[in-house]
Formats: C-alpha cells, structure tokens, sequence
C-alpha cells in the first residue's frame, strides 16, 4: 500500500488544487512558518477517516474548509484524495483486490454533508477503514506524529502510552 | 486479547532496547508494564538512561532527551509493526546535531520499507532526504507546494 | 485589586497591538478580557491575525506562529513591566530564519535596559549575542561551563 | 538589580563549582541535547525560591541535589548563590540598602535541612522576596520562560493567561 499521490483542494490554506507526489524512500516538506506544511499532514490525516476537529486544530470540522484570507473568499467545500499502489491484493476486502490502484477519497461541504470514495465511487467510512486494516494504514497512533506530539509521548499517563502500543498489536 | 498485548509488548520492549542506544550512541532504555488498578490495564512506563548517566525519573531529562526517547519508542513499534508510510512532524527540532544526523540515518536505513515524510526546518534533514518539496504562500493566505531540485537544494534550504 | 488589573491589563494589550506586527512583520492581534462566570475573574483571551490570512481561532495556526504570538505578549508585559533580567530557554526553536531575525532585533534592543539569557540551537541567535558560553559534559553527567570567544564562535556553533 | 554572577555546586549535574558570570546585554548559552543549559536555568529559578519541585522538573526537592553519574557518586548538598548589583537601593528593605553587591543565596541538603542565605547570612525565605519584591525580579511568570513552555500560552486557559498579567500588576 505504497502512497502515490496526495490530491488537495479548498482544504485549510490549500485553495487551489494541490498534488503531492510521493516517491520511495523520505520525502521532505520545508518551507517558512505557517506556510501550510503541518496542514499537508492534516489533510493525510483527514482522508484517512480522523474523526475528531480537535485533533486537527480545530474547533469544528467545518474548520478544514478554506476560509479565505485577506484577499480571497472562503469555499464552500473541502476534498482531499489519496491514491495508493495495491501492491498487497491480500491485505485488501475482496472487492477492492483488483484494481492495481486505490483512491480514497473524503469531502465536506459547509452545508455539513459529507462524504468518502473509493475510486470515485461513494462508500462508507466503514469501507475507507477496511482498505486501511489489513495494510496497516489506519495505525496513525505511531505512524503519524504530529507537530508537538513527540515530547507528550514522554509525559503521557502509563494508560495513554499503552494505547499505542496497542494500536501496533 | 490480553495475550496478545503482552506478546507485542515483549517484542516492542526488546527493539526499544535496541534502538535506544543506537540514536543516543550509549546508554540504555526499557519499558515496564505498571501494576494495574482494580479492573484497569496495566500501563506502560518508560526507562530511560542516556549514556554515563544515572537511571533517573524520566522527568528530569533535557528536552532533547525526552524527544529522543520517544522516538525511539516509536520507531522500536515501527520496526516490529511496520506500516506503508510514517510522517513526522518537525520531530527533529529539539535536536542537537549529533542527534540529528543519527535520528536522520535511521530513517534512512528505514525508508528502504517504507516511505517516510519528515516535515521539517533542519538544513540537515534537508539535505538527507530523496524527495524535497517546499510549501509557500507567495499569495497571503493561500499555500503552494512547489518541487524542489538537488542542485538548488543548498540555497533554498538557506533561505527556509 | 479588580481597577490596577485593568489598567495593566490595557496597557499591556496596547503594547502587545504594537509588538504583535513588528515580529510577524505586519498582521494584527489583541487581548480581550472574556466573562467572569459567577464570581469568578475575568479570562485573557488571545486574537491573532498573521499578515495576509483571516482572523481564524488561535489553535488553527501553525506551531511557529503559535510561538511567535505568545513571545509578542510576553514582550509586551515585559515592555510595560520590565524586570532586571529576563531568560528565554529555546524559544526560538519552532521559528524559521526570517522570523528568529526578528525576534533576534528586539531581544537585542530591549536588552539595552535589561539583561537577557537566550539558552539556545540556534545559530544565528548565538551570532546576535553579547556573551556566549557553552555548556559541555566532558566528563559523563558532570556539566561544565565554557566560555566562547568571538573569532571561536562561528566554528564552535557550528559543532553545537 | 542587574545579576552580576550566578555561583553553582552540587545542583543537578553541575556536581563541581561553576561560576556563571553576566556582563551587560545578551548572554547566550549553548551546547548539546542533556549537556545541562535548563538546569542553569532551574538553578536561576530556585535561588530566587521555587517552591514546587514540579517547575523544576523533578518529584521532590531533593532531585535537584547532584545524584551522581555512572562514574561519580552522588552528592549530600547543593548550593546556589545568586549576586546582584544593588543599583538601586530604595528599592531594597532598609536594611539591606547599604551594600554595593546583594547576593541570594540557597542550600538544601539531603538531610532536608534547607537554607536561605543574603550576603552570607542566614534569612527566612520572607527576606529573599522582600528583595525580589521591589525590583521585580520576582515577577518570573514572563521575565523566566522554561523550555517547551512558549507553546503553552496559546493553548492555556483563560484563567491562567490572567495570572501572567496578574503578576505584571
Ligand atoms: N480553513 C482554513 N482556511 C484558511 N487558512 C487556514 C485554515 N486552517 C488553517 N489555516 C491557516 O494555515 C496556517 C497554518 O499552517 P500550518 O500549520 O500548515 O503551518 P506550518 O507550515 O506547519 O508552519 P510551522 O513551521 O510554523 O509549523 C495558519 O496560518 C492558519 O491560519
Ligand atoms: N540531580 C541531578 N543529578 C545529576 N544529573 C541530573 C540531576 N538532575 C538532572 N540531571 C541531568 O541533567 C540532564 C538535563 O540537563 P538539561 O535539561 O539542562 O539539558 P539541556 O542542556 O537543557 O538539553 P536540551 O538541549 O536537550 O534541552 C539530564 O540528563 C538529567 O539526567
Ligand atoms: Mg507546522
Ligand atoms: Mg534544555
């Protein structure tokens, strides 16, 4: 379940469409303060199903979706698509096993409507976590460490260090 | 299952064991399971003795020390339950230089299996990594991601 | 007492209006005093609008700018209030080149009426200082106080 | 009350006497993750009489007596003296107002016997903040920022934002 691509558009300061492609090996993001960097791992975050406002900086989800600036005008939706290479068939539920890629999809429009997809199509959250099981994608408690999280695992109550622990079992 | 937490723990202790030293360059680390209180689980405390130090509570730690710890941590429950990618955030920048470049050379030997994401101000990590995007806001407001090549990178990591 | 509050609490609010766009190198922030619930006391609540971008919730911005928002307060209070000497210990660390700059300028210029003590990574803010020692640990978990000569620095910096 | 000299022995890892001394303007310190820069800081925080073992990172206020390393053993005292200018006498209690230098100073043994010292003299911790008082170098919720603690500003509550102006009035 190599990433390929990351598609953003109208998601926090990423008004315009944005496509990040990912390579093997470490990719590196660098740019000056509050340039959007930490909101590219937020939108990675999101599309894999993050199901709380507060673990993204926000107050709201309504929160991820573009809301201007000085100059521009805010959107009334937010979409961020991540495409996979299914180098692991197995690892996936039956129906997704033959497609050579995978697209997961996620949507929110300011009237509140939401949405996931998988390929294009429109799926449950409960699809989008399936494909994301067996690969080990959703185990986001250790495989995605947020800005400021690495010295909280230090501080962390023993309960709240075992959970990730076991995420990984 | 109880079982099966205890079984990925034993094997998370012992690859945090190992990866400890190699990121400090000496000392030693470990986990223990806390005694747990009624019905509850049992938590999970942490070890921590950088090199020529003695084992002291793990609050008394620099900041440094602390973040390297809890690296450690995190890539021993990588190297026993990898995952496609990792992204870490700015997790570099208590860091002094040494530090950096040993964190830096382990994800590099680790990014032959997965794929890494570092978000980052290090010039050193800058210069580790494959693949170099830079974020802007040329328009107030509005990010754009832009591609950044190998030659330039010295200068734009100058300027960052 | 509830009336020499307020009167601080407007002073430094003013300042921290002026501060804010000099170290973000433009935007708007302010203070604002939230209801007391009950007999309880007022709360200080934050507004900050980096250059360009809206007015959104304070925990919407990016580490750097978090960082460099509440550096602008303390600096106000600090301006209104100033106290014979004042230690930083890494603040600069989440900050990028341009925005450490400017915080370099005014720790520079306030420390003409008090004495500053700056811990830290960071090698433009050791170039900026007055003084530098290093802090070693020659001997294992015994540290020991160097002092750093000017023409060492820029090489002793760059092994730090 | 400009500081002039901060004398350190057996606090944290400082286990030998070091002399930090402070001229006018800018003073940096630097070196290595763990090499013991906070610990000058603590070191500046206690003198001036914290009282919760908690801001200075450890359990209880034994932790900052010097507890060895792998090859030295631990220490039975630790001993912080802080040397001020006295360049502005009216603001110091009367009885103090004729020195030229004031120096604060604190002990504390394993034993748990603790000492407050001014200019060699055994004082209550009263007299040390009744020295503070006047200058303002009491005023450590903004003139002392720790390490980590920048962040916690912004994602404080209401209430403690207060007590940092609070201190200011
Ligand atoms: N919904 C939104 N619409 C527009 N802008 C937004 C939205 N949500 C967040 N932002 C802006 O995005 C910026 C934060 O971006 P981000 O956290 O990615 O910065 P960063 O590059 O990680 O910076 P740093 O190096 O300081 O960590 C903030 O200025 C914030 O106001
Ligand atoms: N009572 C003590 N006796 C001996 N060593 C101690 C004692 N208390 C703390 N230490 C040691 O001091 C070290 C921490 O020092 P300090 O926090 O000053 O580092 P630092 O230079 O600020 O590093 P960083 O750049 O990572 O913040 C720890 O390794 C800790 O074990
Ligand atoms: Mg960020
Ligand atoms: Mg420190």
């Amino acid at each position: 379940m190599r990433i390929r691509r990351l598609d953003i558009v109208g998601f926090k300061s990423f008004m315009d469409k944005t496509v990040v492609a990912f390579d093997e090996g470490v990719t590196g993001v660098v740019g000056p303060n509050g340039c959007g960097k930490s909101n590219v791992a937020d939108a990675i975050r999101w599309v894999l199903g993050e199901q709380s406002a507060r673990h993204l900086r926000g107050r709201s989800m309504e929160d991820v979706i573009f809301n201007g600036s000085e100059t521009k005008p805010p959107l009334s939706m937010a979409e961020v698509l991540l495409t996979f290479e299914n180098d692991r068939p197995s690892e996936l539920p039956t129906q997704y096993q033959g497609y050579s890629e995978i697209t997961v999809g996620r949507r929110l429009f300011r009237s509140g409507e939401s949405e996931y997809l998988v390929n294009g199509v429109q799926s449950r959250l409960l699809d989008v976590n399936d494909i994301f099981f067996g690969s080990g994608v959703g185990r986001t408690a250790y495989s995605i460490i947020e800005q400021g999280r690495i010295g909280q695992i230090v501080s962390a109550r023993p309960e709240d260090r075992r959970a990730i622990i076991e995420e990984a079992a | 299952s109880r079982e099966r937490f205890q079984e990925t723990f034993d094997l998370v202790n012992e690859k945090f064991q190992a990866v400890f030293p190699r990121l400090f360059n000496g000392g030693r680390a470990g986990l223990v399971l806390t005694q747990a209180d009624g019905d509850g689980e049992a938590g999970v405390e942490i070890f921590s003795q950088p090199p020529g130090k003695k084992l002291q509570s793990v609050n008394l730690l620099s900041g440094g020390e602390k973040a390297l710890t809890a690296v450690s941590l995190i890539f021993a429950i990588f190297l026993i339950k990898p995952t496609p990618f990792c992204l870490l955030d700015e997790v570099d920048a208590p860091l002094d230089d040494a530090n950096v470049g040993r964190y830096n050379e382990m994800v590099k030997e680790m990014s032959k299996t997965s794929q890494f994401i570092l978000i980052t101000h290090n010039k050193r990590t800058m210069e580790m990594v494959d693949t170099l995007y830079g974020v802007t806001m040329q328009e107030p407001g509005v990010s754009k991601l832009v591609s950044v090549r190998l030659s330039e990178r010295t200068k734009e990591a100058a300027a960052a």
